[in-house]
């Protein structure tokens, strides 16, 4: 309707209501489509904010970068023009917990046929201290009974622990599994030591994780 | 290129925004709130086909002059986006991670005559 817009282009010259509702959809439409999402995720399980707070600000913060390890959530030299580059945090569900261990439960979803590279992978645990007895604790990480990664915590004082796990998580997306089962074991720990997610959710485990993801049928990016 | 403004049907781009609040998806986008989509409408004559805005060079001028005195090799010229810019986005995925990423060509930051 309205007056006659650009006759090549045929594109009418739009009112505002009809302006708006055209471009609210084609907002929605795009976000959609190069999200590679069929439709809006129903967030349906919310992460305590105090979780998501405490984690940004780690990753932030720059405190892994200390450590010598990776994980700024920032911006990097970004994917290939063909790839969906992106980062992600997903917070652990607590299967279940006794005195000495904890099993982690992450869930991932991809499309069919999506290609997902991961580029870094890191497990953030926060332990509580002082741990019974004068021998330094041992703390270990398995996926399936295979020890992925084990450490000697010195330090008294409860705080967050780092563990690359670049290659278990490799692996696990080159599978179809969409649920990643981690195994805590914390030898010469007080009970419940690496139990975290039960502190009021502030110090919920959370692998972080940089990936890119290509669409089936995408040509392959040279590198 | 120009920002539409009343003066002009010439090509330019349009703006608006685009708050998240507005179609719902508040919570599942964390961040940003919003962005500007932008969009290009505005006419292309032949004088001024298949001029990339105001980037256009005196060479493309004279050229255009030319071409709109013999308007048949003009062919049709529409007002289309000649530039735009990725979008960063912090969401919630359906297992409610996090995912952050750099949505690419979401923002029209300039338009012109094809």
């Amino acid at each position: 309707g309205g007056k006659p817009g650009c006759p090549s282009c045929r594109m009418p010259t739009l009112e505002p209501g009809t302006e708006r509702r055209f471009l609210l959809e084609l907002a929605k439409r795009q976000i959609l489509e190069k999200l590679h999402l069929s439709e809006r995720p129903n967030v349906t399980q919310p992460v305590p904010r105090v979780a998501i707070a405490n984690a940004l600000h780690h990753l932030h913060v720059g405190e892994a970068q200390r450590d010598g390890q990776l994980g700024s959530f920032a911006h990097w030299d970004g994917p290939n023009a063909d790839e969906l580059g992106y980062e992600i945090i997903s917070f652990a569900k607590t299967e279940f917990s006794s005195p000495s261990s904890t099993g982690l439960r992450f869930r991932f979803s991809r499309g069919p046929g999506q290609d997902v590279h991961i580029l870094q992978a890191q497990l953030w645990l926060y332990v509580q201290a002082p741990w019974s007895g004068l021998s330094p604790a041992m703390l270990r990480v398995s996926l399936g009974g295979a020890l992925l990664s084990e450490r000697q915590l010195e330090a008294q004082a409860s705080g967050w622990h780092t563990f690359a796990l670049l290659p278990a998580l490799q692996a696990f997306f080159r599978g179809q599994e969409k649920t990643l089962r981690l195994e805590l074991e914390c030898r010469g720990c007080q009970a419940n030591a690496t139990a975290g997610s039960d502190a009021g959710g502030s110090h919920q485990p959370f692998l972080v994780a940089k990936a890119t993801m290509r669409e089936p049928g995408q040509r392959v990016a040279k590198r | 290129s120009l920002r539409c403004d009343q003066t002009s049907n010439l090509c330019c781009r349009k703006d608006y925004y685009v708050d998240f609040r507005d179609i719902g998806w508040n919570d599942w986008i964390i961040k940003p709130e919003g962005y500007q989509i932008n969009y290009c409408m505005g006419q292309c004559p032949p004088h001024v086909a298949s001029s990339p805005g105001m980037a256009s060079s005196s060479h493309t001028a004279v050229l255009n002059l030319i071409r709109a005195h013999n308007v048949r090799a003009g062919g049709q010229s529409c007002c289309v986006p000649t530039h735009r810019r990725p979008l960063s986005i912090l969401y919630f995925d359906r297992n409610s991670n996090i995912v952050k990423t750099d949505i690419p060509d979401m923002i029209v930051d300039a338009c012109g005559c094809s």
